[in-house]
């Protein structure tokens, strides 16, 4: 049996397998193993496990590939919001926020809802205000907002105003 | 959404999520993610789990505590936890897929839809990275 053990994953595939061409799984796998390798590389050198999903999940956020963070699809008004959940085995503490769209590293905020250790979930304004009371750095739409995110947008509010006209209707 | 599970060289178990969502979510819509116990969960017991997928569905099915209670309460591994959860989710109408990491430090996938993006390494030399 392993020493130390590390799974990740980047979601469910919001680009279906059929559309992959050869320089994108490149990009993916790239992507996939540099984040793995961020992981491995903390608990080879006896780091915690807490440690190592920060280091692994703090790169993919900041990863335009995936859903999280920066590149992390759009609202239906075309705004951010970020969702985000930690949770540590050895005395189930855990941190989860929801609804923010000011943190760098959604995973940091959780952490921190964490070790502040009064709540377990904190969502929107909330949120963020909390936020403002830790040192976790803040960006703005412009460094989450990525074009092909607005592109699929377009996309999905084109083809759901379309089923809306029709027999589909919103309730 | 991505995620992680992790044990250590201590035997400590952890868990993350984090995510956008769904394109075009309204109403302050939340999916699984943030919920422990459902995308997120996490027992020295047990197990670590990360969900990604249609969150409504493993809500419903309280995905990731479940993998845990299966794997503490059933004797599963993890593999066969993570497959039980899944073909609920799969029943209830939804997809998607979970990693799990064992307390003995074991690491599994299991999903029910194409392009899932996952990786996982070991103290065994194991290294892979795929695109289900």
């Amino acid at each position: 049996l392993p020493q130390w053990s590390i799974a990740i994953h980047g979601g469910a595939g919001t680009l279906q397998r059929e559309a992959m061409t050869p320089e994108r799984e490149a990009a993916y796998s790239a992507s996939l193993q540099t984040a793995l390798d961020a992981g491995a590389e903390v608990l080879r050198t006896g780091g915690t496990s807490e440690d190592a999903v920060l280091a692994v999940i703090t790169l993919l956020e900041d990863d335009p590939l995936f859903n999280a963070g920066r590149g992390a699809v759009l609202t239906w008004d075309g705004g951010i919001s970020h969702d985000a959940a930690l949770m540590l085995g050895q005395n189930r503490r855990a941190g989860a926020i929801a609804g923010v769209s000011t943190i760098r590293h959604p995973i940091l905020l959780a952490q921190a809802v964490m070790q502040y250790g009064r709540h377990v979930f904190l969502s929107g304004e909330g949120a963020e205000e909390f936020a403002s009371d830790t040192p976790l750095e803040r960006a703005e739409s412009a460094w989450f907002v990525t074009p092909s995110r607005q592109k699929a947008l377009a996309r999905y509010r084109a083809h759901e105003i379309s089923l809306a006209d029709g027999e589909h209707r919103f309730g | 959404t991505v995620g992680a599970v992790a044990r250590d060289i201590h035997g400590n178990l952890a868990a993350g999520t984090s995510t956008g969502g769904m394109t075009g979510k309204r109403w302050d819509r939340i999916g699984d993610s943030p919920i422990i116990g459902a995308g997120t969960y996490a027992d020295n017991n047990s197990c670590a789990v990360s969900a990604t997928g249609s969150g409504e569905y493993f809500i419903r099915a309280v995905v990731a505590k479940s993998i845990c209670d299966l794997m503490e309460l059933a004797g599963m591994g993890p593999l066969e936890a993570g497959d039980n959860l899944m073909a609920e989710v799969a029943e209830l109408g939804g997809s998607g897929g979970v990693i799990v990491v064992s307390k003995r430090g074991e690491t599994a996938f299991s999903f029910n839809t194409s392009g899932m993006y996952r990786g996982r390494a070991d103290s065994t030399g194991l290294n892979e990275v795929a695109i289900f």
